[in-house]
């Protein structure tokens, strides 16, 4: 059965999509089967695998108000073993609407049941907030793996992100957990980075993944293509960075 | 009277709060009163200022939910002419409770009467998101400023932006219009950069400042020591870049 987990931080920009995007596709390329559920309004995670948001009919706003069934909402990706529910901007327009809902926070829990026999994982791409959207998210998690950027602005908003992960835990979902924490947009050149992450390795000395992801422009050229890095530019070091990541998080996920 | 200005893009991580801080320091040095309003629950524009929000008694939480005058929550800076009306975390919880308050779109708006004689700018930092607290930055403002990252992401999400403020300006608040579009974060080295520049131009002709501001590790490392660019290296290329958008801001702003 599917280990469903929800990338998280409601600091913004801090590679939430591009890391759920492209550990997605190199699971994928290692024969896991992963289903990407972009939880956005921004359909970020969408875009970044070449589908028009504008073209969707059956999108996560319709599983999530109209329970429709999930299964109407999956979209197949180029890239095999890796499916997606894209996001509309409909779904802007679903955490007001989700306030006045019964069980409002497990929606996504519920709407995900019928499909966690199908895929190895199941990865949720949340918005840059602590909302029901990112609620949702968590309560449906077995893990939360929380992208850093390596900058300072960054660090401030962990203890925050923690505060909510422990409530989730506490009140919707006792088996959440710290999955992982990425470290990202690492410019070596700079000392700023480097004492992020030695900040970040403090912090999180158990989860903190040993590979860190670089600043690298072809990550953020990727999606102007509707390309996951691997099929863009598998040879550049962001490429070899998630490739490493996801070779750290299947050994640590699935046993040595 | 004081101009009110909304700094606002769903999309996370784009230069809001750097914008806000750096053109109000620059602003303030001109002589111009600037006051901050820090709406956003990660209180980066708070921390950015050098002001710790745990130490914080009276919030824009308060001000909002709880109608403490915005006169006691003012804070002054170490910039003079620049003062702050901070955030901590318990803002998180305000969009919730807002939801059910009468008129809950014009709380800020409301808030900020007694105050605007005393300011020439009032500056409303916003949260990654265009939920409640962002709606009432946009109600309470004259114009609204909206960084825009030099990415291929950053641009998906301006339409849905304009939307919402289209929205706004219907509904509740008719003076509403586009201050201006400020690119920041640009890599002179990349395409994706210069396409981005182009793209922006186009769709915002007439909004676009000239003035682009350069990705710069100083900006980044300003606020771990709770100074702005202009305190912190006045003489580095990023610093460079916020006077001229100050002089460019205030051009436009309060005629040539
Ligand atoms: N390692 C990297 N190197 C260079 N650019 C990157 C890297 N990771 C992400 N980016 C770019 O930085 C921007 C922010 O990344 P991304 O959109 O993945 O962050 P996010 O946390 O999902 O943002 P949001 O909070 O808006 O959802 C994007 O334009 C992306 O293309
Ligand atoms: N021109 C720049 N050059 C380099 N770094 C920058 C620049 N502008 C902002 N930064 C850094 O990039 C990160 C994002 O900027 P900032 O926090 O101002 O964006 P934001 O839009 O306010 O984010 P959020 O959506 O989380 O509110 C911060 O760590 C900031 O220090
Ligand atoms: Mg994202
Ligand atoms: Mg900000």
């Amino acid at each position: 059965t599917a280990t469903v987990i929800a990338f998280a931080n409601q600091k913004g920009g801090v590679g939430k999509t591009t890391t759920a995007v492209n550990l997605g596709a190199y699971l994928a390329a290692a024969g896991r089967k992963v289903l990407l559920v972009d939880s956005d309004p921004q359909s970020n995670a969408t875009t970044s695998l070449g589908i028009d948001p504008r073209g969707i009919y059956v999108s996560l706003y319709e599983v999530l108000i109209e329970q429709v069934p999930i299964q109407e909402a999956i979209t197949l990706t180029d890239r095999v073993g890796l499916d997606l529910v894209p996001a509309t901007v409909d779904l802007a327009g679903a955490e007001v609407e989700m306030t006045g809902l019964m069980a409002r926070e497990r929606l996504l829990a519920r709407a995900l049941a019928p499909v966690l026999e199908r895929y190895d994982y199941i990865f949720v791409d949340d918005p840059p907030s602590l909302g029901l959207l990112t609620v949702n998210g968590l309560t449906a998690a077995h893990g939360v793996l929380i992208p850093v950027q390596c900058e300072y602005l960054a660090l401030e908003g962990l203890s925050h992100l923690l505060h909510t992960i422990h409530q989730v835990r506490d009140m919707l979902n006792p088996r959440l957990h710290i999955a992982g924490v990425v470290l990202t947009m690492f410019d070596a050149r700079t000392n700023l980075s480097q004492q992020v992450v030695a900040e970040v390795r403090r912090f999180f000395p158990q989860e903190t993944f040993q590979t860190i992801i670089p600043r690298n422009v072809r990550l953020s050229e990727a999606p102007s293509y509707g390309q996951t890095i691997l099929s863009y530019a598998p040879g550049c070091a962001g490429a070899q960075a998630y490739a490493a990541l996801a070779r750290e998080f299947m050994a640590r996920m699935e046993g040595q």
